[in-house]
Parts: C-alpha cells; structure tokens; sequence
C-alpha cells in the first residue's frame, strides 16, 4: 500500500503479511497487507486491529478490528465507547456509512482514527498529537512502525521506475523491485480515470495510477480519493496537503549531458 | 503509577477539578492543591515516565500561582463522589478533564502540535 508517513514521507511498500502503523504507550495499530493478484509485489490492506490501552478513569482496553467486507461499527466486544469508566465517552466509534467508513474519536488522548474500505480493501488515517506519538517507554527496544519510520528499504517500491516502465512498455524493465505491469489497463485509460478524481498531480495521484495499472481496479481511483479527503480533515497543516515527488534524473538525460 | 488515584482524591475534593472557585472558596482549593501535590510527591517515583503524572504536576504548580496559594498550609480530606448512572449514553458532563487531550494536557500551554498519518491503494 501506500504510506504517509507522520512525517509526511510518501512510500509505496510491499510489507506482505501483519506489520505494525503504530505502537505507543496509549495506541497499537497493525495492518495485514496481502498481494493483490498472484505473484504481484503489489499488496492491500486486507484486516486492521487497532488496540487503545486501558488509560486511567477514562477507558478500559479496547479492540477495533476490521477486515475485507467486514467494517464493524462497533468494538471487538460490541460496545461503542471506552467502557464502563467515568470518561468512557472519551472513546467512540461513530458510523459515517454503513460497511465503508468509521471514525474514531479518542479525545483523551486528542486523536481521530479514520477506517474505510474501498472496494475490496481498507484504508487507515490518523490525527495524533506529536507528544502521543513519542510517548514510548522505551524507543530502543521498540520495533518497526510504519507510520513513525516509514517502510524497510527493502520492502519499499520504486515508483518512478514503474511509472517510466509503463510510460515506455517496450523499454526493457529497470532492475528494481517494481511490480510486473499487466497488460489489462492502458496507461492512458489509468491516467484519465485518475485526473477525473484526483486534479492535482501529486503524489496521490501517481499512487492512483500505479494502482491502476497495477491491479485494473478502478476502485483504487477512490481508495486514494478518500485518502486525500482524509488527510484535509486530519492534516495540520493545510499547505502540506500535496506532497510531490523529488526529481531525478533519468540515466538517458545523464549519459546525454555526459 | 498511582496519578489516578491522585486525581480522583482532587476531583472528589474540589468537585469542580480545576475550575476557578469564588473568592471564598480560594483557601479549600489551595488545601485541595497541596493535598493533590502531596500525592502526585508520593508517586513520583513509578509515575516517572507518566504523560499524565507531569501534565499533573505542571497544573498544580500553574494553579497554585494562579490563586496565590502557599505551598505550605492545611491540606483536605477528599469528599465521596457519586458516579452517574451506568450505561449513560450521553456526554457526561463531569466527564475527569484527563479524559479530554486538549483540556487536560495543553490547558496552560501552546496548542498541541499534531500529525498525521494514512496507509491506502495497493
């Protein structure tokens, strides 16, 4: 899936199988990320768990989980607030449509959890306060979190490599752990669908056309539509909504100036 | 980490937490403060490393210069509190401002600096 990070670094990764977004004192948030056809690096988020930790008066330990053509709207254990603690409505899970999206509201510690599922697979988006995601109590001993770090070098997608191989079908492939482009969506088509959805050519939107091109599915035009609607609502700074990717220099622009 | 234990004790002390008293109330409050510093003083300690054991203590130290109170004094016994109803669904409104992030962390301080965070696509 792709991935903006807290520090808004913009990934795509493979991450196959259960990899944790966040681990903190208050907060732990793993995702299950399962390829998207046979044999393709391409993977989606397929089950979500989210566990909110017994904090103080306010709430008892909650579990939210999530997975394909699941949505709940409601705790692992069927309730819809933090318990049976004097703040407990410090914690809720309001339905905003029903099997698609659910927001979290964890107002004691300041932070808003958005879930969807967008066709077939799920997406995740987070408001935290900068004190709650560094509230660890011991960061060394503490293990990969997406969300913090980012991916593995070695789980990461080389976007700009895809996108040249697509541009360029007849170019033999880059030595670069991209995803086998299928022959069922024209790259053209992927960007059209893309444009309509998505205006702004960011980051976003080459993540829409990757996903295209990828999978055929054109109910990722919409996963990254939702996302980007998410981070208006939970980014903080507005100005920083758009991320564009870095330019680089192609090697036949380099051997050329060579 | 006992913070909650103290935090209770203020609340059931002062039953409107860290609102303003009127001027009358001012030295039950202070006692209610130094009793809720004493405490925090107690569990220091195993609160190390407890997000809500220093906003604690920062309120206290902001609250007793706010309403001029001496550290040294009469300390309070807490009051028995009655809980609302079980299975309120409502917003309860006495509701410990510990449950509220932005009430109870940053009230005497700088708005909280948030990020964000999504994983979408494939």
């Amino acid at each position: 899936p792709h991935l903006r990070t807290f520090t808004d670094h913009f990934q795509t990764c493979k991450v196959q199988g259960a990899w944790p977004l966040i681990d903190n004192n208050y907060l732990n948030v793993q995702v299950t990320n399962t390829p998207v056809l046979p044999g393709s690096a391409a993977t989606a988020t397929s089950k979500l768990t989210i566990i909110f930790k017994n904090f103080q008066e306010c709430v008892d330990q909650k579990v939210y989980q999530a997975e394909m053509d699941e949505l709940p709207s409601a705790f692992a254990d069927g309730s819809k607030n933090g318990g049976d603690k004097h703040g407990a409505n410090s914690l809720k899970i309001t339905e905003k449509v029903s099997g698609q999206h659910v927001e979290i509201q964890a107002k004691y510690i300041g932070t808003t959890i958005v879930v969807r599922q967008v066709g077939r697979y799920l997406t995740f988006a987070v408001r935290m306060p900068e004190e709650v995601v560094n509230a660890v109590e011991d960061r060394d001993s503490q293990g990969l979190y997406l969300c913090l770090r980012g991916c593995p070098l070695n789980q990461q997608i080389d976007f700009q490599a895809f996108r040249a191989n697509a541009e360029s079908p007849r170019r033999p492939a880059a030595a670069s752990p991209s995803p086998v482009v299928p022959e069922t969506f024209p790259y053209e088509t992927a960007v059209a669908k893309c444009k309509e959805k998505l205006p702004v050519e960011d980051l976003y939107y080459q993540a829409c056309v990757f996903d295209l091109l990828t999978t055929g599915d054109v109910n990722f035009t919409l996963a990254a539509y939702y996302a980007l609607e998410d981070g208006k609502m939970l980014h903080s700074n507005k100005d920083k909504l758009h991320l564009f990717e870095r330019t680089r220099e192609l090697p036949g622009a380099v051997a050329a100036a060579a | 980490c006992k913070i909650l234990k103290c935090n209770s004790e203020f609340w059931s002390a002062t039953s409107s937490g860290s609102h303003a008293p009127a001027s009358d109330d001012v030295p039950e409050f202070c006692a209610a403060l130094r009793t809720y510093a004493l405490c925090t003083r107690r569990t220091a300690r195993t609160c190390r490393g407890d997000l809500a054991y220093h906003s604690a203590v920062h309120g206290i130290e902001d609250l007793m210069s706010q309403h001029n109170c001496s550290k040294d004094g009469p300390t309070s016994q807490p009051r028995v509190r009655t809980l609302p109803p079980a299975g309120d669904s409502q917003e309860r409104s006495d509701s410990p401002e510990i449950c509220h992030y932005e009430k109870s962390f940053h009230k005497h301080s700088a708005a909280p600096n948030y990020t964000h965070c999504g994983l979408f696509g494939d």
